[in-house]
C-alpha cells in the first residue's frame, strides 16, 4: 500500500485523489480514471505531466494547431492558476463542472465566466456577437451582419433585463433558468462512466470509495 | 427561421463543447 501513489506524486501538480474527490462529484475511483486519462492528454506532444495549450486542442479537434474562440476560453477557464498549462487538480475540478450530477449554479456560472471573455462581469454586446461571428465561421455558416445583429439584439433585449446594454450574473441566471437547455453544453454524460473507459486502472487501484 | 434563434443557444453547439473527444482512445 501507498507506493502506487508515491510515485505519482512525483508529477507537477498532482494532488491527494481522496481530496478531489471531495470537492468534486467525482468518487476516488473515478478521480484515480481521470489520472489515467490526464497522463496519456498531457504527455501527447511535450511529456512534462501537464496540459499545454496544443495538447488540448490536439484531443479536442484531432489537429493540434487548429484554434478556436470557445476552445481557448475553455482552456483558460480550466488554467485556473493562469500560467499557461492544465494541472492534474485544475483538470479534474473543472471536469467536475460538466459531470452530470454538479449542481446547476455551478454549471451556469462556469458558462457565465466562459461567455464573459474580457472578465469584466458582464457579457457584453459585442462580446456575444463576437461568440456568434466563431460559432458561424466554425460551421461554416453564413448568415447576412443584418440577419446577425437581429439575433444577438433580440436575445440582449430578452436577457438584458435592467436594460443597461450588459448582462450581469443575475440576469444570465434568470436567462438561464428560462432557457435551461442553454447550460447542455455544460454536462458529458460520459462523465458518469469514467471508470469504464480506463477499466485498466480500476483493475490495479487498491482505494474502495 | 434564423433570425428566430438565441444566440446563446447558437454558441453552445460549438465542436469545442465536444470535450468528450477528449476521453477518446
Amino acid at each position: 500500500m501507498g507506493c502506487y501513489w508515491s510515485k505519482k506524486a512525483k508529477t507537477p501538480g498532482y494532488e491527494d485523489p481522496a481530496v478531489l474527490a471531495a470537492e468534486t462529484p467525482f468518487t476516488v475511483n473515478e478521480v484515480e480514471a481521470l489520472y489515467e486519462l490526464f497522463k496519456k492528454l498531457s504527455s501527447s506532444i511535450f511529456d512534462d505531466g501537464l496540459i499545454h495549450k496544443e495538447e488540448f486542442q490536439l484531443a479536442l479537434f484531432k489537429n493540434k494547431d487548429k484554434r478556436n474562440l470557445f476552445a481557448d476560453r475553455i482552456f483558460d477557464l480550466f488554467d485556473v492558476k493562469r500560467n499557461g498549462v492544465i494541472e492534474f487538480g485544475e483538470f479534474v475540478r473543472s471536469l467536475g463542472v460538466f459531470h452530470p450530477n454538479a449542481p446547476v449554479e455551478d454549471k451556469t456560472e462556469f458558462a457565465f465566466r466562459l461567455y464573459d471573455l474580457r472578465q469584466t462581469g458582464y457579457i457584453e454586446r459585442e462580446e456575444l456577437k463576437e461568440m456568434v461571428l466563431a460559432l458561424l465561421h466554425e460551421s461554416e455558416l453564413v448568415l447576412s451582419d443584418d440577419v446577425i445583429e437581429v439575433i444577438v439584439d433580440k436575445t440582449y433585449s430578452e436577457a438584458d433585463k435592467k436594460g443597461d446594454g450588459r448582462i450581469d450574473q443575475e440576469e444570465w441566471r434568470e436567462f438561464v433558468l428560462k432557457h435551461p437547455s442553454l447550460i447542455k453544453n455544460m454536462t458529458l454524460p460520459y462523465l458518469k462512466d469514467i471508470t469504464l473507459a480506463f477499466p485498466s486502472f480500476v483493475m490495479s487501484s487498491e482505494v474502495e470509495d | 427561421k434564423p433570425v428566430s434563434m438565441n444566440a446563446f443557444e447558437l454558441i453552445s453547439r460549438s465542436k469545442s463543447f465536444n470535450l468528450e473527444n477528449l476521453f477518446e482512445k
